[in-house]
């Protein structure tokens, strides 16, 4: 564990605390992707089979029995509980263009041919990419409220943080794993047109709005 | 199960 890391999944932690904060105080899941919650759902679940056969230390297990159970419990609220805020009519991402290719890119990339390595690449995959519905939805509606705008910042700067870990660890440890520095290369790359509008705008005080 | 790699990142 380094300072890196520990910030990056402390931002981690703080977005889904964002998120379930806008859902509850505005009683309502409007300009959240659902697509993109349901992908996490599936990235957490195919990641973390591993607490049945492999033990990190408290920290991790904990962590990870957390990130299921609350993927798990946002998709119930967008599903149940606020059903009526949430319009798929924009939520319109074909997430088959994302599964597809992930499930057959893990068959390639990974550390060994085996059923849990397979789903561990799977989901490293399909973490990179599991914000694009969101992020065409924003893209669609051309606006966002700022506390979405906050979650989304949140969780980028997670994934940013892992940068600086990799980097820290291949001089501490002289480890590399090159499957989770591409993935995360590309997704940390994903936010930047966000980043750019956050840091110009919404922190300055103004709406997140996109230019027509 | 046998490791092929560490995995102890979240």
């Amino acid at each position: 564990m380094n300072f890196f890391r520990l910030l990056g999944d402390l931002s981690h932690l703080a977005s889904i605390f964002i998120l379930l904060h806008k859902i509850q105080t505005t009683r309502s899941c409007r300009g959240i992707s659902f697509k993109t919650q349901a992908l996490y759902v599936a990235v957490f679940v195919t990641r973390y089979l591993d607490l049945f056969f492999r033990y990190v230390s408290l920290y991790n297990s904990v962590m990870k029995l957390f990130f299921i159970a609350s993927s798990c419990y946002i998709l119930y609220l967008m599903k149940y509980k606020y059903r009526p805020t949430h319009d798929p009519s924009i939520d319109t991402f074909r997430i088959e263009y994302l599964l597809g290719p992930c499930f057959v890119l893990s068959l390639i990339f990974n550390y060994k041919f085996s059923f849990s390595e397979i789903l561990w690449s799977f989901s490293i995959f399909l973490e990179a990419v599991a914000i694009l519905p969101q992020l065409f939805m924003l893209q669609r509606t051309g606006e966002a409220e700022t506390i979405t705008t906050h979650y989304l910042a949140a969780l980028g700067v997670y994934r940013a943080l892992y940068i600086p870990n990799w980097i820290y660890r291949y001089f501490t440890e002289g480890l590399v794993d090159p499957i989770a520095v591409t993935a995360g290369i590309v997704q940390t790359g994903l936010y930047l047109d966000f980043f750019y509008v956050y840091f110009t705008k919404v922190l300055q005080g103004q709406k997140f709005e996109l230019p027509a | 199960e046998e490791d092929a790699v560490s995995h102890d990142e979240l």
